[in-house]
C-alpha cells in the first residue's frame, strides 16, 4: 500500500495543477510524463544494476543503450523536443549528450550557411558523431590561454592542427575517448606569422571505416571518476595532434575566416554571437540543476516522512523525523530552492530568446548584462544544488550512504557542474566585474 | 543557563558562562586591524557571540508552558547556538597551544597566523550572529576581514612548507594532483592510458552497437 497515503491527503493545494506549474506548461507536462512512463516501463534502459558494473561493461552497456534509444526515436518518430526527454530520462551520460548539447549547436552558432548545409544532416542522421574539443590539460576556464596550434599553410590551403606541449592536450571533452569520429577543435589560429587567437575548426578524428583514429591523431579515455557508474558511462578522453592536416573551409568561419591567401578577415558578424550558444548552454545547466535538486529533495522528503526516532512518549510511536524543526530548517529551504531555481531557468530560456533575436536585430546593449547574468546563476544554483544533494544524503541518515538511495550516483553524477561550463568561482568575478564597472 | 545564579558553577568548556554579567554587556575594543590579532580580543567576541546566543534561546525557551516542546519548536536556533559554543571551543584551545612554548625557527609564527585565520574566517562566515547580538559593529567587521585578507597574504609564501608538515607520503596520499614534486601534467597523462577502456582503441561494443548507427 501506499505508505504516504495519509501524508498526501493533508496537502491543501491541487497537486497536479502543481505539476503543470512545475513542468512550465501542459504541454511540457504532457511530454513529460508520457516519456517518463516510456522509459521506466522498457527494460532495456534498466538503470538500477550500473553501480555493480565493471568500467568495461558498463560502458559497453551505454553503447548499447545509446543506440537502442536512436532506434526507438526513429521507430517512434519523436519529435526533437520528444527525444531529447527520452536522453533525459534515460539518465545516463553518454557521447550523445555532447554530440547533441555542444557539437550541432557550435556548428549551429559559428559555421557558415555552406558549413551548415555540409555537417548538419551527417550529424542529424548521426552518420558522423561528434564532440567539442575545448579544455586542455594545461587550460580549462581561460579559454584565451588554450595552446592547441591551427598554422595556415598557404602552398596546400590547409590549417595544421598541432599539440606543441604536453598540457596542450585536449582533456575532458565528452564523447572523445572512445567514440566520437569528429570534434570541433578549439585551436590558436596563426596565419602569416600572426596569431588571431582561439577560433573552432571541425577536424575528422576517426576513420569512418574502421574508427582507428587517423594519421597524427592520438586518442584515449582519461580514465576512472568519482563514484562507480555516475561519469563512468561517458568516455571523456584525452586528444593529441601531430601535425594534422585539415582543409581551411573545415575552419568555422561565421564570425571570422581565412581568406585563400591566407589573409584573416573579421566577418561582420561580430564575435559576440558566440555568446548567444553560451547563454543557451548556461541556460541549460540552471535547468538542470533545479531538476537534479528537486530529485534529491524528493527522495529526502519521502524518506523524512517515513522515517521516525525518538521523541515517542512512554515507548508509543516514535516521531516522523519530518516534524523535527531541525530536519525542516535543513530540508523546506531546499524544497524552496528546487522551485526557486526552476523558475529563475524558465526566465532565463526567456532571456535566451530575447539575447537572440536582439543579435539578429544587431542589438547588443543587453548583452554584457545577459552574460554577466547567466554566468552567476550558472555559479550559484550548480555551487548551491551540489551542496544541497550532500545536504539530502545528510537528512537521510546513514541510509542515504547506500547507493541503493540514488543519492550518492546523484551527487557523483551532478558536482562536475560546479566546474564545467567555467568554473563556478570564476564566474562569479565576472559577475562582480560587470558589477563594478555598472 | 538555567543554573547560573545557583551554587551549580559552569566547568570545562561552558567556563565562560561565569563571566556572563560582563559577556552579556560588553562591545569589542577592536578599532585597528591590529586589534584583530590579539588573542583577548578574538576570545571575547567569540564568548559574547556563544553566551548571548544561548542567554536569548533560554530566554524565549523559559515563555514555553512545556519545556520540551519549546525546545522542539525552538531547535534550530539550539543549533546555531551550539555551533556558536563549540566554535569558541576550537578558537580558544588553539589560542591555548600558541601559548605554549613551541619550538622551531618561525613556527610559532605560522600557527599564530593560521589560528588567526581560523577565527576571523568563522567571523566573517558567521557575521549575522555577531552583529545581531551587538558584540561588533560593522565597521570592527570591517577591519576584521581586511585583516584577514593580509593574514592570507602572509600564509601564501609558506603554503607548501605548512602542508609538507603533515608528512605525507605519495603512497599515502594516493593522489596524482597532490604528489610531493609537483610533476602533475605528465603523471595525471601516464595514469590516463592504464584505464581498462584503453586496452583497445576500438571499444567493445562499437561494432555491436555503434557501428550500425554510422551506417544507417
Amino acid at each position: 500500500g501506499d505508505h504516504l497515503a495519509s501524508e498526501r491527503k493533508k496537502a491543501n493545494f491541487d497537486v497536479d495543477e502543481m505539476k503543470i506549474v512545475w513542468a512550465g506548461s501542459r504541454h511540457a507536462f504532457e511530454i513529460s510524463d508520457r516519456i517518463a512512463r516510456l522509459v521506466a516501463s522498457d527494460l532495456a534502459f534498466r538503470k538500477d544494476n550500473r553501480t555493480m558494473l565493471s568500467r568495461k561493461e558498463l560502458f559497453k552497456n551505454t553503447l548499447r543503450k545509446a543506440a537502442y534509444a536512436w532506434k526507438r526515436i526513429i521507430e517512434l518518430r519523436l519529435t526533437e523536443e520528444e527525444a531529447s526527454k527520452l536522453r533525459f530520462y534515460v539518465d545516463e551520460p553518454a557521447f550523445t549528450d555532447l554530440h547533441w548539447g555542444m557539437f550541432v549547436p557550435a556548428i549551429k552558432g559559428q559555421g557558415t550557411e555552406e558549413q551548415q548545409q555540409k555537417w548538419l544532416p551527417l550529424a542529424y542522421k548521426m552518420q558522423i558523431i561528434g564532440c567539442y574539443a575545448q579544455t586542455e590539460l594545461g587550460h580549462g576556464s581561460n579559454v584565451q590561454g588554450l595552446e592547441t596550434t591551427a598554422t595556415f599553410d598557404p602552398q596546400t590551403d590547409e590549417f595544421i592542427i598541432n599539440s606543441p606541449t604536453l598540457t596542450s592536450s585536449k582533456w575532458w571533452p565528452g564523447g572523445l575517448g572512445k567514440v566520437s569520429t569528429h570534434a570541433v577543435v578549439y585551436a590558436r589560429l596563426i596565419t602569416d606569422g600572426q596569431d588571431h587567437g582561439v577560433h573552432g575548426f571541425i577536424v575528422q578524428l576517426r576513420s569512418l571505416d574502421d574508427h582507428l583514429p587517423l594519421e597524427g591523431i592520438t586518442i584515449g579515455d582519461i580514465g576512472m571518476k568519482f563514484g562507480n557508474g555516475a561519469y563512468n558511462t561517458m568516455d571523456n578522453g584525452v586528444l593529441r595532434f601531430d601535425n594534422v592536416r585539415i582543409p581551411r573551409n573545415q575552419m568555422l568561419m561565421r564570425v571570422s575566416r581565412v581568406t585563400r591567401e591566407g589573409k584573416y578577415v573579421h566577418s561582420n558578424v561580430p564575435r559576440q554571437l558566440v555568446y548567444g550558444t553560451m547563454v543557451f548552454v548556461r541556460q541549460t545547466i540552471v535547468s538542470d540543476a533545479s531538476c537534479a535538486l528537486s530529485r534529491a529533495v524528493c527522495i529526502a522528503t519521502r524518506y523524512s516522512a517515513v522515517r521516525r526516532q525518538f521523541g515517542s512518549q512512554k515507548g508509543g510511536v516514535e516521531t516522523q523525523v519530518i516534524d523535527y524543526k531541525t530536519q525542516q530548517s535543513r530540508l523546506f529551504p531546499l524544497l524552496a530552492s528546487a522551485y526557486a531555481f526552476r523558475f529563475v531557468g524558465e526566465w532565463l530560456k526567456w532571456l535566451y530568446t530575447d539575447v537572440t533575436e536582439r543579435l539578429q536585430a544587431n542589438d547588443f546593449s543587453t548583452l554584457p548584462e545577459a552574460h554577466a547574468c547567466t554566468a552567476g546563476l550558472k555559479s550559484l544554483t550548480t555551487s548551491a544544488t551540489a551542496d544541497a544533494i550532500e545536504e539530502c544524503r545528510k537528512l537521510c541518515g546513514g541510509h542515504g550512504y547506500l547507493c541503493s538511495s540514488g543519492l550518492p550516483e546523484l551527487f557523483a553524477v551532478y558536482v562536475p557542474a560546479c566546474t564545467y561550463e567555467g568554473d563556478n568561482i570564476v564566474l562569479l568575478l565576472q559577475v562582480a566585474r560587470f558589477l563594478m564597472k555598472t | 543557563v538555567s543554573q547560573l545564579g545557583s551554587d551549580k558553577k559552569p566547568v570545562g568548556t561552558t567556563a565562560y558562562f561565569l563571566r556572563v554579567e560582563h559577556l552579556m554587556q560588553c562591545s569589542s575594543i577592536a578599532q585597528k586591524a591590529e586589534d584583530w590579532l590579539k588573542p583577548s580580543v578574538i576570545l571575547e567576541a567569540f564568548e559574547a557571540r556563544a553566551v548571548r546566543m544561548s542567554v536569548a534561546c533560554a530566554q524565549r525557551l523559559s515563555k514555553f508552558a512545556n519545556p520540551e516542546e519549546g525546545f522542539l519548536e525552538l531547535s534550530a536556533d539550539l543549533v546555531e547556538a551550539a555551533v556558536a559554543h563549540c566554535q569558541l571551543i576550537v578558537v580558544s584551545k588553539f589560542i591555548e597551544k600558541l601559548q605554549q612554548n613551541i619550538p622551531g625557527k618561525g613556527v610559532k609564527k605560522q600557527l599564530e597566523i593560521l589560528c588567526n585565520i581560523y577565527a576571523l574566517f568563522l567571523l566573517h562566515k558567521h557575521l549575522g550572529d555577531f552583529l545581531s547580538t551587538g558584540v561588533i559593529s560593522s565597521k570592527q567587521a570591517s577591519i576584521a576581514n581586511d585583516q584577514l585578507r593580509s593574514l592570507y597574504s602572509q600564509v601564501r609564501p609558506n603554503a607548501i612548507a605548512l602542508v609538507d608538515a603533515f608528512n605525507y607520503t605519495d603512497h599515502f596520499l594516493g593522489s596524482v594532483l597532490g604528489r610531493y614534486d609537483g610533476n602533475v601534467y605528465p603523471k595525471l597523462y601516464e595514469e590516463a592510458w592504464k584505464d581498462p577502456l584503453n586496452d583497445s582503441v576500438v571499444p567493445d561494443g562499437f561494432h555491436e552497437y555503434i557501428r550500425p548507427m554510422l551506417k544507417q
